[in-house]
């Protein structure tokens, strides 16, 4: 009959190698591949089929940027420490800008040393400004004095870069929290998204970092960064299907500040298996 | 994690007077998914179990009182094996002693750099910092700060990478500076151009150790990152950062692997006292869990 000729087995095990090759992890994997099992596909092209509809299932929810009802907008930009938040935001900016928005950031990242001057030498070739204090200030106070600032309320999108952490650092997690209130305080309801940036290049600890971080601040989205490297991000998969409400929003594709996109679920799956 | 469930799964065949050969095919698949799970590479994976497996199979594991026990001692040494066998402490023997900082963007080369010249300092021997970086915005204001912080001298620069890095050499030569740290802009390995820069630094000085830094999260790609860089530049040394996270670090088993470079070092925080020498049995218990 129709299914005379099974899928070699080899195919799938081929596949489960190549998932976990691609950062989704032996778990994801496994499932994946079990599901695919599931729909006895009858030949390669079935399992291809398959593979992809699989997939693409786990990036259902539509990752459209937020704004808030009146301007400004406020954007937090968060995570790991080099997970590439600094370019980000620069990125968005210069990108919202070509746009015709007036956009605006805010170095709240007064810890690492020069961040500031690096944030300030990327608006610069943006075009747009950027609100600093000194190094070693409070970065609540940052957000609160950036967001009473004529220029920066006068923005329509403002990008607020922060220090990089460890999602394993309590004290450091309750410091974004601090910053999200103090946002509040001085600008009510122009939070409108919190995004953790997440390294390419990482293997099976973004999924734990993509949970901490939601736990501790409800992020409105994902960006994930580096992915001109050989690097694939297949724990992308494992984190649209446990955090289904935290869609990823952007990828950055680059040094340069073109370097960035909207995240594209297809073209992500493409990559992935292909 | 592992030994937890390695030990569950050993439970359940206590009654028995021995190990099955299927009993060692189960542990063994616990393994495999631990070491996936921890970021170690498919094909590293594959290598150690296979390992384990054949040490497992032995006589004296499977007609041991605790059968438990002889396994997971066998994946633990196993561990230390893959991971270098020994603690690796950094030898310096030439004068200046050139050390070149290289890897991906992010993982921490410039805090790195900086670390080493005060662990150096606490050894009594100054350093000579130096940022081969160009195009990274702040990266010479980041590298000055950092030096400034630990004590260190911070040589700033205009030129080229294989310029600049002469001229740190000859001033180390002349203030009698022991000890020169070149940090160079982070790159990822997928265009082989962007290595001409590194190895231009390696023909213009005598760089005693080209030494690889890596985010101890990195996923599978650190095989083709550590790949690169070796068979581009040479891979003389690795130091594996943010530690203090709670990955696994299964990158280093990879590395290693690939590479059989010493990994001396390991970053375990943003702060320039946070470097440590790197202890193979240490981090076999952090991925037995
Ligand atoms: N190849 C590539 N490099 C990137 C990308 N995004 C950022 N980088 C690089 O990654 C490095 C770290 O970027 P930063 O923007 O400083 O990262 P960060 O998260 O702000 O770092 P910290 O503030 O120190 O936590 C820099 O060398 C960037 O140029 C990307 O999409 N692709
Ligand atoms: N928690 C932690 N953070 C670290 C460690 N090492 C470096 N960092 C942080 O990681 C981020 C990136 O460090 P950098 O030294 O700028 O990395 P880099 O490799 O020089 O980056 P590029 O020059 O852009 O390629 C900074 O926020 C550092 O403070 C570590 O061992 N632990
Ligand atoms: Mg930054
Ligand atoms: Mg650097």
């Amino acid at each position: 009959g129709a299914f005379r000729s099974k899928v070699p087995e080899e195919i799938l095990v081929e596949l489960e190698d190549r998932l976990i090759l691609a950062d989704a992890g032996p778990s994801t994997a496994a499932a994946v591949i079990e599901e695919i099992r599931g729909r006895k596909p009858a030949s390669p092209e079935d399992v291809q089929a398959a593979l992809k509809e699989i997939l693409r299932s786990r990036f259902l929810m539509n990752g459209l940027p937020q704004f808030s009802p009146v301007p400004p907008t406020v954007w937090f930009l968060l995570g790991t420490n080099g997970s590439g938040k600094t370019t980000t935001a620069a990125k968005l900016a210069a990108r919202y800008k070509s746009e015709g928005k007036r956009a605006a950031l805010v170095a709240a990242d007064t810890f690492r040393a020069a961040a500031i001057e690096q944030l300030q030498i990327w608006a610069g070739r943006a075009g747009v400004p950027v609100f600093a204090m000194q190094e070693g200030a409070h970065p609540s106070a940052v957000i609160f004095d950036a967001l009473s600032d004529k220029e920066i309320r006068g923005a329509d999108l403002v990008i607020v870069d922060t220090a990089g952490r460890l999602h394993t650092k309590t004290s450091l997690i309750e410091e974004l929290a601090k910053m999200s209130k103090s946002c509040d305080k001085c600008a009510p309801s122009s939070l409108a998204e919190r995004l953790l940036v997440l390294d390419g290049t990482a293997g099976q600890n973004a999924l734990a970092q993509a949970k901490a971080f939601h736990d501790a601040l409800h992020l409105t989205g994902l960006i994930v960064t580096k992915l001109d490297a050989s690097a694939k991000a297949g724990f992308l998969v494992s984190i649209g299907e446990q955090l289904p409400n935290v869609p990823v929003k952007w990828a950055g594709t680059g040094e340069t500040l073109d370097a960035l996109s909207p995240f594209d679920a297809d073209a992500f799956v493409e990559g992935l298996i292909g | 994690q592992l030994s937890r469930r390695l030990g569950m799964l050993f439970k359940k065949i206590r009654g028995q007077a021995r190990l099955s050969e299927a009993n060692v095919a189960d542990a063994v698949k616990e393994v495999r998914t631990a070491l996936l799970e921890a970021d170690v590479h498919l094909s590293v994976t594959r290598a150690f179990t296979e390992e384990v497996r054949m040490k497992a199979l032995g006589a004296d594991v499977l007609y041991s009182i605790r059968p438990a026990d002889a396994f997971v001692k066998i994946v633990h040494d196993s561990l230390v094996k893959f991971l270098g066998g020994a603690v690796f402490p950094i030898r310096l023997d030439r004068r200046p002693s050139v050390l070149l900082l290289m890897g991906l963007q992010g993982s921490g080369k410039t805090t790195t750099a900086a670390k080493l010249a005060a662990f150096f300092l606490a050894q009594q021997k100054s350093s000579l910092l130096v940022t081969l970086d160009r195009s990274r915005p702040a990266a010479s204001e980041q590298l000055e700060k950092l030096a400034k912080k630990a004590g260190v001298r911070f040589l700033k620069t205009q030129a080229d990478a294989p310029s600049s890095a002469k001229t740190a050499v000859a001033e180390a030569e002349r203030q009698n500076v022991p000890v020169v740290i070149l940090d160079s802009a982070g790159r990822t390995e997928v265009d082989p151009a962007v290595f001409a820069e590194l190895r231009a630094v390696r023909d213009a000085v005598p760089v005693e150790k080209k030494i690889l830094v890596i985010d101890a999260m990195t996923g599978q790609v650190a095989v083709n990152v550590a790949k690169g860089f070796a068979d581009e530049v040479g891979v003389d040394g690795v130091i594996l950062t943010k530690f203090d996270s709670d990955t696994r670090g299964g990158a280093a088993l990879s590395v290693y692997h690939l590479l059989r470079a010493p990994i001396l070092f390991v970053g375990e925080g943003e702060a320039l006292n946070r470097l440590a020498p790197f202890h193979p049995d240490r981090m076999a218990g952090r991925i037995l869990g």
